[in-house]
Formats: structure tokens, C-alpha cells, sequence
């Protein structure tokens, strides 16, 4: 229902109404006494002065209505453009990943201070969640992923009681990609970095990769060149789990007994 | 009373009124925005 003050009863053109002093002719002049006028011209301003209150009172109880109605409007609006709201929306949106996730971040096997854990894509082509695993004593908020960046602002948003910060690429204007960096509200072992945009030039450690890549015979992460669509959480959930293995005494014995008596066995026929 | 003090009295709640109108209407017209901008 729209609101149109227009249709309002109140009639403010009271002037109209203001009682005029008669033109009268001689003969009516002389028919009524002076001070009778004056009483009937007393009369009708209190009269009018009544009809004017009244109207003030209305005035006032509508603007009230009014105002309240605004405010309550206005918060509605604020609720839904808050960051909850779209957080909420978007949380919706990538529920399944984001419960992904949360099964690789809860995971006991794990790295315990590796450079990136996991790339996710979002709806839009432009835009990139990464995920950091950093120290919690850790608060600059820099992550190594193999491009340099000139941070442009700070702020502390309400859903996040961690301070997120905002960076450009180095090589801008001519690249234009920016990312934010903050510490996840989840797990604050985590920063995560959402980039807007793809870089036009080659990193300053190209070798350096997104992706981990695990050498079994070693026993260590090495970096390899990032593969596009490559490595969805379960398979680096695989390769750490085996990472683990391998640097567990009792699996790498078990397995060099069973490689030794298939060898034994071997030999024998 | 004197007619005078009615009429200032008068003059007084009218221009109070005005102002009221007035606010009333601005806050019609920002209330028809935000619902605008809702729908």
C-alpha cells in the first residue's frame, strides 16, 4: 500500500476558514451591536483553533505510523544486503563443497604447515577460493601463492571477528586481479583467499604450485607445475594419507617384509 | 480570550501543522523508495 499524503483528510487551508469581516452594508451594520460580532468572531477562532489541534494530533499519530513503518522497512532491507544474509545464500549455493571441505579440513591426516591445501572454483569463472593453512600466531595475513601482491585495505567485517585484508597485484593496472585474504571463521587454522580475476602474466615462482604433488619414494612434498582441474580434495585426502604412511615405521616395515617375502617366493619357483 | 492571542495561537499550531504535513509527506516518499527497492 503506497502511502500518498495527498489523500489525507487534514485540511490545512484553514485561512479560508478564519472568520472575515463581513462587508456589510449600513442598515446590517446597525442591526447587530459591536460586541456581539466580537463574541461571534472569538467563538469561531476557538473554534477553528479546535479543528486545528485535532488536526496536529492526527498529523502526529500518522507521521508516527509512518516513521515506524520506514524503520522497520529499513531494517528489513539492511537484514537481507547483510553479509550474514548473502553469506547464507551463498552457503546454500556450494553447500556440497563447502561440506567437503570441512571432511578434508577435520581429517587427522594432514599437513601440518603446507603451503596450499585446495583450490575451489566458484560459480563464477573469475572467482577462486583458496585455502591456507597458516599459524595461528601468525597474523599477517600473507599467503605464498606465487604471485606478489600490494595490500590496499583492511577492515573487520561483523561476520568475521578476524580482520580481512585487501590486495591488488603488483603488476597492476596492467593486471587487474585483487584477492582478500581472511582467517576462516571456522577453522582459524585456516586463511582463506578469494581472487577476483585471472592473472596475464606468469607468477614469480612458477614452480611453485597450487597443487602438491607427493614423492612415495622420499617421502616429501615436492612442487610441481600446476595442473588445471586437476586434484579434487579427495585425491590430495589420498595422497597425504599416504604421505603418512610412508612415514609411519611400522607400515614401511610391513611393506618391506611383504616385498622381501614375495622375493623370497620368487626365487624358491 | 483576546482575539489576538487566538489568532497567534492560531498561526502557531497551523505552522506546526505544515511542518508535520511536510514531514509526513517526505517520509511517504522515502518509505514508497525503500519498498520499491524491496519488490
Amino acid at each position: 500500500m503506497d502511502y500518498d499524503p495527498n489523500t489525507n483528510p487534514f485540511d490545512l487551508h484553514f485561512s479560508g476558514k478564519l472568520p472575515k469581516k463581513e462587508v456589510s452594508d449600513s442598515s446590517s451594520a446597525d442591526v447587530k451591536p459591536k460586541w456581539l460580532v466580537k463574541d461571534d468572531e472569538v467563538s469561531l477562532l476557538q473554534e477553528e483553533l479546535n479543528r486545528v489541534n485535532s488536526e496536529n494530533k492526527k498529523l502526529t499519530e500518522t507521521l508516527a505510523r509512518v516513521c515506524e513503518k520506514y524503520y522497520a522497512l529499513q531494517d528489513l532491507l539492511k537484514e537481507l544486503q547483510s553479509p550474514e544474509h548473502v553469506k547464507f545464500q551463498n552457503q546454500k549455493l556450494t553447500k556440497k563443497r563447502k561440506q567437503d571441505l570441512d571432511d578434508f579440513v577435520s581429517s587427522p591426516v594432514g599437513l601440518s604447515c603446507g603451503p596450499t591445501i585446495e583450490k575451489i572454483t566458484s560459480e563464477k569463472a573469475t572467482v577462486s577460493t583458496a585455502y591456507f593453512h597458516t599459524e595461528k600466531s601468525d597474523t599477517s595475513l600473507t599467503v605464498k601463492d606465487g604471485y606478489q601482491w600490494r595490500k590496499y585495505g583492511q577492515k573487520i567485517t561483523r561476520d568475521n571477528p578476524s580482520p580481512r585484508a585487501y590486495f591488488r597485484c603488483s603488476f597492476s593496472p596492467s593486471c587487474l586481479v585483487k584477492k582478500k585474504v581472511q582467517r576462516s571463521a571456522e577453522d582459524p587454522s585456516f586463511v582463506v583467499a578469494t581472487y577476483e580475476g585471472t592473472h596475464n602474466h606468469p607468477g614469480q615462482h612458477a614452480s611453485v604450485s597450487r597443487t602438491v604433488k607427493l614423492d612415495l619414494v622420499q617421502g616429501v612434498l615436492e612442487p610441481v607445475e600446476e595442473k588445471k582441474e586437476r586434484g579434487t580434495i579427495q585425491e590430495v585426502l589420498v595422497q597425504q594419507m599416504a604421505s603418512s604412511l610412508t612415514k609411519d615405521p611400522k607400515f614401511t616395515a610391513a611393506l618391506a617384509a611383504a616385498i622381501s617375502g614375495r622375493f623370497i617366493e620368487q626365487s624358491r619357483t | 480570550p483576546p482575539t489576538s492571542a487566538l489568532v497567534e495561537e492560531l498561526n502557531r499550531v497551523s505552522a506546526e501543522n505544515k511542518k508535520l504535513s511536510e514531514m509526513l509527506t517526505l517520509m511517504c516518499d522515502n518509505y514508497n523508495v525503500l519498498r520499491k527497492q524491496l519488490v
